[in-house]
């Protein structure tokens, strides 16, 4: 199976 | 101060229905740049980039940068009141607990106000990098809608394969799997007709299609859709305003456990 992943993990917080 | 007249106000009233499914609250943000907008669906698996240059405006006035909370909904509801091809015109004052959008018919024969209330919203900002996209698939954004509805209907996912034969939408459900793949297609009458596949190198990359379709409630903004695609990044679903700016959907891809 395949998990969904979050954009916090790619992109940081600014 | 605040003061930015539009005058295809039918722009803002189709940038609302394209985002207001996706995000209840968003802070609006304006500078001497233009008016913008950063926001995370509630499950911060998607993010939303909107821009709307100062140049486009017919008159903008910001003489601060100023950020102002919205709820979405109630933003939608006030410029459904406005006729498609009226101004819209948006006025603030500084410290205000409210903002204005004034509608004009063209011919200056009804004028409306409506005021709403804004609200605090603690938003989180995040730096987007610039990167290399490994494929960047340029295309009309009615096909891109109808393809994301035709497979949500099969399946939750798509995955979304570039190579040197073209781009294909792949999906598998219960009642069975379905492909589509389109070429570069170049040959059009009109520009707005064409399939451009750029190819740095192959990638494949999967995504729910929940959120897709959610993206092509911005087809009436642009005739043309830009998806640009790398390994384990977020895709980037791209609809051009006219000379005005753009609004950017990136949704985080699903990882194989």
């Amino acid at each position: 199976g395949s998990k969904q992943s979050m954009i916090t993990t790619f992109f940081n917080k600014i | 101060m605040l003061e930015l007249r539009l005058v295809q106000g039918s722009l803002l009233k189709k940038v609302l229905e394209a985002i207001k499914d996706l995000v209840t609250d968003a802070n609006f943000d304006c500078s001497a740049t233009g008016f913008s907008l950063q926001a995370m669906d509630s499950s911060h698996v998607a993010l939303v980039a909107l821009l709307l240059r100062s140049e486009g405006f017919e008159h903008y006035r910001c003489d601060r940068n100023i950020s102002m909370g919205m709820n979405l909904n109630n933003m939608s509801k006030m410029l459904k009141c406005a006729g498609n091809d009226d101004i819209i015109t948006i006025k603030g004052d500084d410290g205000s607990d409210t903002i204005t959008f004034m509608f004009e018919s063209p011919t200056q024969d009804k004028i409306a106000d409506f005021e709403m209330k804004l609200m605090d919203i603690d938003s989180e900002h995040l730096g987007i990098p610039e990167a290399e996209y490994h494929a960047i698939v340029r295309m009309p954004s009615a096909e891109f809608s109808r393809i994301c509805k035709d497979l949500s209907s099969i399946g939750d996912t798509v995955v979304i394969s570039v190579t040197k034969e073209g781009v294909k939408f792949s999906t598998r459900g219960d009642i069975g799997a379905a492909n589509i793949v389109l070429r570069q297609n170049t040959t059009v009458d009109k520009p707005e007709e064409a399939t451009i596949i750029e190819m740095n190198e192959p990638v494949s990359l999967t995504f729910a299609l929940r959120y897709m379709n959610s993206f092509t409630k911005a087809t009436p903004l642009s005739s043309m859709v830009t998806i640009s695609l790398s390994s384990e990044l977020p895709v980037v679903v791209e609809y051009k305003i006219a000379e005005m700016g753009y609004v950017r959907f990136y949704l985080a891809p699903k990882i194989e456990e």
